[in-house]
């Protein structure tokens, strides 16, 4: 996961 | 998406589900913080905005647009609906929430992953989320008598913080990748502020008591 890549988390 | 992730994502739902039968089966929502509920509907709006730019699965949509619905429905009833609205306990949730944007937004000016707008308003929704409970908890506190289905729905939220810490900690170990200090900081942040929540409310449920929080 890149840091400001996709938000997976809710 | 592993155990912890799913059974914190289940434990949100569940309070929300709580905190919605309480309001419909009672219609009253005395002992619930407005501001609260107003502070977790910005928070989802800011932070789910990538509905329009990312797609992860149809569940991760399901349930970011089931979140805001059911927060907006909330505020909703808590301001409009004639019963509801009449058991607000307003003179008990006076927590100046303001200061808590201020300093949400603030803080997301300085600390983002990058500067742009979506993601500034990713950390302001991660900030705000984690110190929107405090005018809940403070009304709690004024209070004193917490009734059950309020104490749940409590209990259900500090639930899905700690579930989420572990699966945090599992994804530590499992995905290498995976580095959110923004979430992971918040979130240690967030679920300490229930541990004294949680430390009366086993107490009540060892000694078979209701649950009250000293004042």
């Amino acid at each position: 996961t890149e840091p400001s890549g996709v938000k997976d988390e809710l | 998406m592993n155990i912890f992730r799913f059974l914190g994502d289940m434990t949100h739902l569940i309070s929300i589900l709580i905190l919605l039968l309480k309001i419909y089966a009672t219609k009253s929502c005395s002992g619930i913080s407005l501001k609260t509920q107003e502070l977790y509907a910005l928070v989802f709006l800011t932070r789910y905005l990538d509905l329009f730019t990312d797609f992860i699965s149809v569940y991760n949509t399901v349930m970011k647009l089931v979140f805001i619905a059911s927060s907006l429905a909330i505020v909703w009833c808590m301001r409009n609906h004639p019963l509801v609205r009449r058991s607000y306990d307003k003179q008990l949730d006076t927590f100046r929430h303001y200061f808590l944007l201020l300093a949400s937004f603030l803080l997301a000016l300085l600390l983002h992953e990058k500067f742009a707008f979506q993601e500034v308003l990713w950390a302001f929704s991660i900030y705000l989320e984690a110190v929107a409970i405090l005018p809940q908890l403070v009304l709690l506190q004024r209070s004193g008598n917490v009734d059950n289905l309020t104490g749940q729905y409590v209990f259900f939220l500090g639930a899905y913080r700690a579930l989420y810490i572990f699966n945090w900690i599992y994804r530590y170990f499992i995905d290498p990748h995976f580095t959110r200090w923004i979430a992971c900081v918040s979130g240690l942040v967030q679920t300490a502020l229930y541990a004294d929540f949680f430390y009366y409310y086993f107490i009540s449920w060892k000694n078979n008591a209701k649950l009250q929080l000293p004042a």
